[in-house]
């Protein structure tokens, strides 16, 4: 791990009590290796590396702690500080029906999440309504369907019709239903895919939705940079659910994402089974990151 | 960019740096190109892109070329058995509705087996894919025991002399050991059935993977003895280099590529495209 790393590259000639420039420049390097090896993008590693460097020269040095213990502390709290604050906050609506929008890649996760998120707001006292938005994939009305029976949650589904349309149906119906958390669940799409991003674009003009969730997968590597800016410019998203948490994948696509789209990770996917979600907490994944 | 005959410099080296790595083959594979290059830059023995082009092209040629066994090949007695594994939401099934297709147009007489009876609507998914593509397909109730679904699977292929059968599993993270277990168990029983059999075990990759991909490889190698990768979802923007890093580790080659979503967007594995795809 990274701190037997750091100490093999710097401990044998670090002084305790002292972090001295080349310290920090061979930590530094090792530190790089660790975060692009947990597939942190390669221009997030440069700036953050960057970053980290001019702190940790301006650190004030603890007397007892080796310089590799100190980097990697200093590396750390940067993470921390960069990956948070833990914000799992939902803004529900004052009025009306709280509309959720899920999107992102193929796979990802968002059917699954979609009903692990049906799941948590009900144990908050909301009343959850799925939407099956994807028309598109083999039997997903039926995947959406089956976790709405597992979970006795109400499904909205059309079979046939425009996913902007039956979202707006959805909604429009909501209250009627008795429910007043509207959980979009639509079909993965590449970022490139100029009509389906267009789709997206459609979804939340007739929706209007409160929070625009991306999910991705934990074990994303240098792409998601490019994705996840894509699908935020496209449509501003308000949250990332990041799934897959359950694997060994480090998970530096968390911190490029945060990075590039500035928006907060609020909940992690740990696991396949409906109650596998939690909120999402910086300090973990950044210890997780580094290795 | 990278490929007319720019001079060498500063400039481009860093670009060149991040092409590498950004393609996912990971940072010590990157790194180790890197330091060649710019050690030929330093020596003055190279000047040009002309002159270092070349290089990176045959180097990663070597480390992700196809060889002979790139491709899958039909045994001439019996249904060639395809197993069908990989993590959650890799592409699976929509890869298996495509090698489907792939042999189906050549004639072969295709038999799928609905092996994932976890995942939500699972053998329904597979179903609508068997529909569109016209062939068989067995499966079993919701939550049945996969093993014995695999192993109906191998009968009907024998009973009903398919030429092809494709078993899918359930997605799993490698990291479950209960779930590679029962890979292994899934294998065990189709051998029981036919010798050799499953002929091929095809890991499909998302091409967006990075590093954890060389995880995925070995431990699913080790539970199943994976014979071929199949890289999916390869039509967006990752560049999949993360099977050079599994390359390394694992001596298995990319079998084909998956550049879509419908059963017709599968390829052979062309390693010169794949390269350069990652050095434009
Ligand atoms: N282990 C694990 N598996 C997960 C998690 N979240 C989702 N999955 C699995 O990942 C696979 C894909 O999940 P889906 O919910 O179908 O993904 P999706 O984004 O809706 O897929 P598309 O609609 O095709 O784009 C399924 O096998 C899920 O069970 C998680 O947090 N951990
Ligand atoms: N763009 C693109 N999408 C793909 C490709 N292959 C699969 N997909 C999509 O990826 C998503 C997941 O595909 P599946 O075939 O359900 O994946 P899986 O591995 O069987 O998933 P689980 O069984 O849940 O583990 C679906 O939306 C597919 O349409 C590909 O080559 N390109
Ligand atoms: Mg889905
Ligand atoms: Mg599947």
């Amino acid at each position: 791990n990274i701190s037997e790393r750091l100490r093999s590259a710097l401990g044998a000639f670090g002084k305790r009590g002292q972090l001295t420039e080349d310290n920090i420049r061979d930590g530094m390097r090792e530190v790089r290796k660790a975060l692009l090896e947990a597939d942190v993008q390669f221009d997030v590693v440069k700036s953050f590396v960057k970053d980290v460097t001019e702190k940790a020269v301006g650190e004030q040095v603890i007397q007892s702690v080796e310089p590799g213990q100190m980097i990697v502390k200093i590396v750390q709290d940067e993470l921390t500080e960069l990956m948070g604050p833990a914000d799992p906050r939902v803004e529900f609506a004052d009025k009306g029906p709280t509309v959720i929008m899920m999107v992102g890649l193929q796979g990802s996760g968002k059917t699954t999440s979609s009903g692990k998120l049906a799941r948590y707001f009900r144990s908050k006292g909301r009343q959850p309504l799925l939407v099956a938005a994807d028309i598109q994939r083999p039997a997903a009305i039926d995947q959406l369907e089956t976790l709405g029976k597992e979970l006795d949650i109400p499904v909205y589904a059309e079979r046939g019709g425009r996913p902007a349309k039956i979202c707006q149906r959805a909604v429009a119906e909501a209250t009627s239903r008795g429910c007043n958390v509207v959980i979009l669940d639509t079909a993965g799409r590449l970022h490139i895919d100029e009509a389906l991003m267009d789709e997206l674009n459609d979804v939340k003009s007739k929706t209007s939705p409160h929070e625009i969730f991306l999910v991705c997968d934990a074990m994303t590597g240098q792409d998601a940079v490019v994705s996840a800016k894509e699908f935020n410019e496209r449509l501003d998203v308000t949250g990332v659910v990041l799934t897959k948490m359950d694997g060994d994948a480090r998970g530096g696509a968390a911190l490029s994402i945060k990075k590039v789209t500035g928006k907060p990770i609020k909940f992690m996917g740990v696991g396949e089974k409906l109650d596998k979600l939690e909120e999402f907490h910086p300090d973990r994944i950044a210890g997780r990151i580094l290795g | 960019i990278l490929t007319i005959g720019r001079n060498l410099d500063d400039e481009l080296l860093e670009e060149l740096e991040e092409k590498l790595h950004t393609s996912d083959m990971g940072p010590t594979t990157a790194m180790a190109l890197m330091e060649r290059v710019t050690k030929a830059y330093k020596a003055r023995e190279i000047k040009t892109t002309d002159d270092v082009m070349p290089f990176l092209k045959s180097s990663l040629l070597d480390m992700v070329g196809g060889g002979d066994d790139a491709s899958i090949t039909l045994r001439p007695d019996g249904p060639t058995v395809i197993l069908v594994v990989g993590v959650n939401g890799a592409g699976k099934t929509t890869s298996i509705a495509k090698l489907a297709h792939h042999f189906a147009a050549q004639g072969k007489k295709v038999i799928l087996g609905a092996g994932d009876t976890f995942r939500a609507a699972a053998v329904e998914q597979l179903t609508v894919w068997a529909g569109r593509i016209g062939c068989e397909i067995v499966k079993h109730g919701q939550d049945a025991d996969p093993a014995a679904v695999a192993f109906d699977a191998v009968e009907a292929a024998v009973a009903r002399k398919a030429d092809v059968l494709i078993i899918d599993t359930a997605g799993r993270l490698h990291t479950q050991a209960n779930l590679m277990a029962e890979l292994e168990k899934i294998k065990r029983v189709i051998g029981k059935r036919i010798p050799d059999a499953p002929h091929e075990v095809i890991l499909v990759l998302d091409a967006t993977v990075g590093q954890n991909a060389i995880n995925q490889a070995m431990l699913f190698n080790q539970a199943a003895g994976v014979t071929g990768l199949f890289l999916a979802k390869l039509d967006g923007t990752a560049k999949g280099g993360a099977v050079i890093g599994i390359r390394n580790e694992v001596d298995v080659p990319v079998k084909f590529v998956g550049l879509g979503e419908t059963s017709e967007d599968i390829e052979p594995f062309d390693a010169d495209q794949f390269v350069a795809a990652i050095l434009e």
